[in-house]
C-alpha cells in the first residue's frame, strides 16, 4: 500500500489529515506488565494462550507467532514531523492519565482504535467500543470491550474524569485452549508513561520531549486494585474441588451456591475462596447436588467458617429483558488473578408456563464461570447462577457472548426452606423438573445440528 | 450513551490515530500498521503498539526479550524504516484522503 498524501477527491467517508512522515524516538515496555503477564499467561498452562489476530485454525507460522508474543507489551514513542502549518497546539483537549489504581474493575471504559489498521482509515479510524475494566493484575488490564486486529496500540479512554486515558491496547484478541475469549488485554497508560519519561532519561537528544508527555491525575495510585470493584462483585468466590474449579456465590455466610458440574458429588469436600474484602480460602462440603438428569446444574455447599465480610446478595423478583447485567466469575485465570467483572444486557427470559427457567446474557462467559453469580449491574441485585456458555459442535466456535443461567427465583425458594430448616426437600424438587423445562436445558430443536452448550 | 461519554468520545476521536510502517527502498514488501494516541500537539508526539517495529529491528525480535530490556533508541530499528501517522480532521487544518491499497479484507453478505 502506498500512503505517501494522495491529490483529494470525492470523500467516500470522513475527511482525514494526510498521512504525515514521523520518526520513531524509542520502543519501550513496561516492566511491570511483562512480569505480570509472565506470571499470568507463561506457566505451564502457557501453550493453552494465543494472542495471534488470526483465529486459532487459521494458518501462522511459529516464527511470525513467537515475534507477535515478543512485542506483544512493547509501545512506541513517535515524533510526528511538523508539517510547515500552522502549529497543531490549539488542536484538542490536553490529555489527562488515569492512575494506576484509580480505576475499578466494573467502570465503563470506551476503547477507540482503528480495526485492521491503516486500511480504509476513511471507514475504520477511531472506531468506538465500549465495555467495562474486567479485571486487573497491576498494569496488565483487561476489558470486555471488543477490539479488533489493527487496534493495537489504541486507547482506552474512561468517563471519570471525562476522557482520562486509562490503558493502550495490547492485544485485541486472546484465545485460550482454542477459544475466543472475548476480552482485550490492555497496558495502564500510568505506568508506561512513567517508563517512557524514564526512558527519555537516557537519551540527551530529546529527553526534554519527557516534559510534554501527559502526567496522571486524579486519585492517588496506592489504592488496592482488590478491593476497588462494585460491592455487590464480592459475593463471588471460587469453588475448587480436586482439579476442577469454578464460580460461587454466597447465598449466607456458610453457604455457597455453584454448579454441579464444579462440586458434582454430595458429601464432597471442597475449598472456597474469596477474594474480598480479604482473601480467605475456607473448607466447605457440598450438601445438595442436583442429579446428571436435572436440567439444573446447581449444587449448594455448606462452608465450616462463616465468609466474613461477604455481602450477601438481594435475589431478584421479577426479570426484565434489556436489562444492564454483570457476571462477575472466575473464568480464565482462576486464583491467579481474582474475579473478572464482564457486562452486558439480559438478552432474553425463557419462561415455561409463565415462569423463568432460563436467562440469556450477551456477557463475555468463560470456562471457569461456571457457577458464578449474575448480577444487575445498576441494583447489583442477584439475577441468576451462571451455568453455560455455547459451542456449535460441527465447527467448534466458541461463543461467549451467548451463555445461560439458572434464574434465581427457580433455586430461592428452596434455598431460604433449606436455610431455615435444613430441609433438602425443595432443592431435590430441581431434580423433577417437567419436561418442557428439560427441553428447553438440553437445547432440543427439531434441526439436528444447532450448536450445544457446554462450559 | 452521549450525554455521559460525549467529552470522552471528543477527547478518544481527536487523540486516535492509525501509525503505518514500511520499508523506504520496498514499499512494496509490506506495510504494518496499527492504532496510536496523540498525547501531545506540539510538537505532536505519539504512543503506538511496538509490534510493528518488529521487522525493522537490526537485531531481529529478539532484541525485544533481551535481558532486562526495557526500551531501545529508535536507531535499533534499520535506515530504511519510514513512518507515517494519520488522524482524523481537527478544526484549523486542511482535510485530505487517503486511498488505501486493500488487504484481503471484504464485505460478504451476511
Amino acid at each position: 500500500a502506498d500512503l505517501e498524501p494522495c491529490p483529494a477527491a470525492q470523500p467516500r467517508g470522513r475527511l482525514l489529515q494526510t498521512p504525515r512522515a514521523a520518526e520513531l524516538l524509542l520502543l519501550l515496555s513496561c516492566p511491570a506488565f511483562r512480569a505480570h503477564f509472565a506470571r499470568l499467561f507463561g506457566s505451564e498452562a502457557a501453550e493453552q494462550w494465543r494472542f495471534a489476530s488470526a483465529a486459532p485454525e487459521e494458518e501462522v507460522s511459529g516464527d511470525e507467532e513467537e515475534d507477535q508474543l515478543r512485542a506483544l507489551g512493547w509501545f512506541a514513542l513517535l515524533r510526528v514531523q511538523p508539517c510547515g502549518e500552522a502549529a497543531e497546539a490549539a488542536h484538542g483537549p490536553a490529555m489527562t492519565v488515569a492512575p494506576l489504581g484509580a480505576v475499578a474493575k466494573g467502570t465503563p471504559l470506551l476503547a477507540c482504535g482503528s480495526p485492521f489498521g491503516a486500511f480504509c482509515p476513511d471507514i475504520f479510524l477511531n472506531t468506538l467500543s465500549r465495555g467495562v475494566l474486567s479485571n486487573a493484575a497491576g498494569p496488565l488490564l483487561l476489558t470486555d470491550a471488543r477490539c479488533l486486529p489493527g487496534t493495537e496500540g489504541g486507547g482506552v479512554f474512561a468517563a471519570r474524569p471525562a476522557g482520562s486515558l486509562v490503558a493502550l491496547v495490547a492485544a485485541p484478541l486472546c484465545w485460550k485452549a482454542r477459544e475466543w475469549v472475548g476480552l482485550t488485554l490492555l497496558c495502564a497508560a500510568g505506568p508506561l508513561l512513567r517508563a517512557a519519561r524514564a526512558a527519555l532519561a537516557h537519551l540527551p537528544d530529546i529527553a526534554a520531549l519527557a516534559a510534554l508527555l501527559p502526567t496522571e491525575v486524579g486519585s492517588p495510585r496506592s489504592l488496592p486494585l482488590r478491593g476497588l470493584s462494585p460491592p455487590w462483585a464480592a459475593a463471588a468466590v471460587l469453588v475448587e474441588f480436586g482439579s476442577v474449579w469454578g464460580s460461587g456465590v454466597a447465598m449466607a455466610p456458610r453457604l455457597v451456591v455453584t454448579c454441579r458440574h464444579v462440586a458434582p458429588r454430595e458429601a464432597a469436600k471442597v475449598l472456597v475462596h474469596s477474594a474480598n474484602p480479604k482473601s480467605v480460602a475456607i473448607w466447605g462440603h457440598v450438601v445438595f447436588a442436583t442429579q446428571e438428569a436435572s436440567p439444573y446444574d446447581i449444587a449448594v455447599v455448606s462452608l465450616e467458617e462463616d465468609l466474613d465480610g461477604v455481602p450477601i446478595p438481594k435475589p431478584v423478583e421479577h426479570f426484565h429483558e434489556g436489562t444492564a447485567v454483570s457476571v462477575v466469575g472466575f473464568g480464565v485465570f482462576g486464583q491467579a488473578c481474582g474475579p473478572s467483572v464482564t457486562s452486558g444486557i439480559l438478552s432474553a427470559v425463557v419462561q415455561v408456563d409463565n415462569t423463568p427457567v432460563m436467562l440469556q446474557t450477551t456477557c463475555a462467559v468463560h470456562g471457569g464461570s461456571s457457577g458464578g453469580p449474575l448480577f444487575s449491574t445498576h441494583s447489583g441485585d442477584l439475577l441468576g447462577i451462571v451455568a453455560s456458555n455455547t459451542r456449535d459442535n460441527n465447527t467448534g466456535a466458541t461463543y461467549p457472548h451467548l451463555n445461560f443461567s439458572i434464574p434465581i427465583t427457580v433455586l430461592q425458594p428452596a434455598l431460604q426452606q433449606y436455610l431455615q430448616t435444613g430441609d433438602l426437600s425443595g432443592l431435590r424438587e430441581l431434580d423433577r423438573a417437567a419436561e418442557p423445562i428439560r427441553v428447553v436445558w438440553r437445547l432440543q430443536r427439531p434441526q439436528p445440528t444447532v450448536p450445544r452448550s457446554k462450559l | 450513551m452521549r450525554r455521559q461519554w460525549g467529552p470522552t468520545m471528543r477527547v478518544a476521536e481527536q487523540a486516535g490515530c492509525v501509525v503505518s510502517a514500511s520499508r523506504a527502498e520496498q514499499p512494496e514488501a509490506g506495510l504494518w500498521s496499527c492504532s496510536g494516541v496523540i498525547l501531545s500537539r506540539n510538537p505532536v508526539l505519539v504512543l503506538c503498539h511496538g509490534g510493528i517495529f518488529t521487522p525493522f529491528l537490526r537485531g531481529g525480535s529478539g532484541t525485544l526479550t533481551a535481558a532486562g530490556a526495557t526500551f531501545l533508541p529508535g536507531d535499533s530499528c534499520g535506515d530504511d524504516l519510514r513512518l507515517h501517522v494519520q488522524w482524523g480532521p481537527t478544526a484549523a487544518s486542511p482535510a485530505g484522503r487517503s486511498e488505501q491499497g486493500r488487504p484481503g479484507l471484504f464485505t460478504p453478505s451476511c
